[in-house]
């Protein structure tokens, strides 16, 4: 949509490949996570949490066992 | 408790579905619970409507965000009757809430129970062998880049912002891991799946679950 939007998306990718490299670092066994770009990848971190992360969790009672749980 | 449970493999889950640019994934969760534990009382399988729950539960914010708690009181205290998402279609926005006088087709919520299982995952284990798949809210900070495989680090459990549906799990390898259904469509991780560590609380998984009976 023009320049500032292309700089943009280009930061959030550069970031988001610094992300993956130090993600996949970890990724040691064949059946590890793999991290790299998706339908995300062009958002910053805070618009992707602004968009996507919006549960509100409720405090809930521990689990004491099927007892208490009846 | 079986080292695998997969409730797919009893055509009780539905299609993984995506919830666009809304934040809607309190309602996926909770209407995901409801279709299976619907299906597993021995009635055919069909979508819900989560644009309802979006637009009637005034407890919670719609596509701004919500609590599957809240959602899961308000069905119950209202005992509204759950529309096939055939009637009411998802939009991915905030709409008007329909009142159906004679629905055909759907489920009102009888009961549920939330829980902290933080610590005891095989007793989570046991709740999903015995009440069906699981809404849950998980930190998934990390999930933004996720690819596939079974996430093993980085995945924290101090900021729960995401709701999913946890449908099995799978014990028989390695890594046992959790099999997670998310609401961000089939391109997504797993086809539309995340697995999650199983035994170390990873992402929070267990921290704030809910159980539900129709």
């Amino acid at each position: 949509e023009g320049k500032g939007e292309f700089e943009s998306c280009n930061r959030c990718f550069q970031n988001a490949t610094e992300r993956h490299a130090y993600l996949n670092s970890f990724s040691t066994q064949p059946q590890s996570a793999k991290y790299g770009l998706n339908q995300f990848s062009s958002l910053s971190p805070e618009e992707f949490r602004d968009l996507y992360l919006r549960a509100i969790p409720e405090q809930a009672l521990p689990f004491f066992g099927s007892k208490t749980k009846e | 408790l079986p080292a695998k449970f997969d409730w797919r493999d009893r055509a009780v889950v539905a299609p993984v579905q995506n919830q666009q640019a809304c934040g809607s994934c309190w309602a996926f969760s909770v209407v995901g619970a409801m279709q299976a534990a619907k299906a597993i009382a021995g009635m055919p399988l069909e979508e819900l409507s989560v644009q309802q729950v979006i637009d009637c539960c005034f407890q919670n914010g719609g596509c701004n965000g919500g609590s599957p708690t809240k959602a899961l009181f308000w069905l119950q205290r209202t005992r509204i009757n759950l529309v096939p998402q055939s009637e009411y279609p998802y939009k991915a926005k905030n709409g008007m809430c329909h009142f159906f006088s004679h629905p055909k087709g759907g489920v009102a919520l009888r009961n549920f129970t939330t829980f902290d299982f933080s610590g005891q995952e095989e007793a989570m284990k046991a709740e999903l062998v015995e009440r069906g798949p699981l809404s849950a809210v998980v930190d998934a900070v990390s999930w933004q880049d996720y690819l596939g495989g079974i996430i093993q680090h980085h995945c924290s459990s101090r900021w729960p912002n995401h709701a999913v549906l946890v449908v099995g799990y799978d014990a028989t390898g390695e890594i046992p891991f959790w099999i997670v259904q998310n609401s961000w469509g089939t391109d997504w991780g797993n086809e539309g799946y995340v697995y999650v560590k199983l035994g170390s609380n990873l992402c929070g998984i267990a921290d704030s679950v809910a159980a539900v009976l129709v």
